[in-house]
């Protein structure tokens, strides 16, 4: 699974998330990735997410919104992003990772797999990652 | 005026080190695409697509070519936009004859009232606005068979996300 968020100079937040699915999957299983509210969202006034991972604890969970509201009522990105990865595995022993970016470009990210491939891009500012958990 | 700013990710799982580069690369060609969308003044909406899509081209991926196969060995594809300001989403789910799944994510949120297209369905909508189709196995790589194939003769469980099986035979997992 792949996905991205942005913020443009208008202000105008967007998020995208694609995926082939997981591996051997019964024909016409979805995930989380093309659910709005599980594997992705965006509103101007809270945040942008895209997640990535086992898609069934998330979408039970419906973990996109959930971070988003949470940005809403005041947590960081950062904060956001933490705490989505703990209730999934915490609720539901899910596994997998997010990246949230808030209003004023703010940003977070988290997962509790092995490894998260990530990468980030502002005026000044070229870093890429694979955080290892 | 906002300072652009972009945000992607390659996936989270139990990566190997001898897929490291290849990903590192992978994110570092979608930035690019990503960030020179917004560098130009373009939207956010525009640098998603761009990003996602050089990472849907790029085998090292989970999405488009060269993605996990399903249990007939074929690709089927999802993928989801949104735009923060609209409120506007398009999403597509288990298509096997597109190329860039967020493209026809981006056609179902600029074209249509609806919000999410699946399986056929979604793919008769991509013609009818003009996207192409691919025939499945331009999407699948030998990697994918043989990792397809490994996984059901061991019929282990799914390690994708932990490096150790989660649940027992691999059929649990769905």
């Amino acid at each position: 699974t792949v996905g991205a968020t942005a913020l443009d100079a208008d202000g105008n937040l967007a998020s995208g998330t694609s995926t082939g699915g997981t591996l051997d999957k019964l024909p016409g299983r979805v995930g989380d990735s093309s659910l709005i509210g599980c594997g992705c969202y965006a509103d101007n006034e809270s945040a942008a997410t895209s997640l990535t991972g086992w898609g069934e604890p998330i979408m039970k969970l419906v973990l996109g919104k959930w971070a988003v509201d949470r940005v809403a009522a005041g947590a960081t990105p950062q904060q956001a992003a933490e705490a989505a990865i703990a209730h999934l595995h915490k609720r539901l022993g899910g596994h997998g990772g997010i990246i949230v970016m808030g209003p004023d470009g703010s940003l977070g990210l988290a997962h509790n797999t092995p490894r998260m491939a990530w990468g980030i891009a502002s005026e000044g500012r070229r870093e890429i990652g694979i955080t290892r958990n | 005026m906002r300072k652009p700013t972009l945000l992607i990710h390659g996936g989270a799982w139990a990566m190997p080190d001898a897929d490291i580069a290849a990903h590192e690369n992978g994110i570092s060609n979608a930035l690019d695409a990503g960030w020179a969308v917004l560098e130009r003044g373009g939207s956010a909406v525009d640098a998603v697509q761009a990003a996602i899509t050089v990472m849907e081209d790029d085998e090292a991926f989970d999405a488009g070519r060269g993605s996990y196969l399903t249990r007939d060995g074929r690709v089927q594809l999802d993928a989801l936009m949104m735009d923060g300001k609209s409120l506007n989403a398009g999403g597509v789910g288990c298509v096997e004859r597109i190329k860039n799944p967020i493209q026809l994510a981006r056609l179902v949120l600029d074209e249509s009232p609806h919000v999410y297209f699946v399986g056929t369905g979604a793919e008769r909508f991509a013609m009818q606005h003009g996207m192409r189709p691919c025939d499945n196995m331009d999407l699948v790589i030998p990697r994918e068979q043989k990792r397809l194939y490994d996984a059901q003769a061991a019929g282990l469980g799914d390690t994708t996300f932990t490096g150790a099986p989660m649940a027992g035979p691999l059929d649990s997992h769905d």
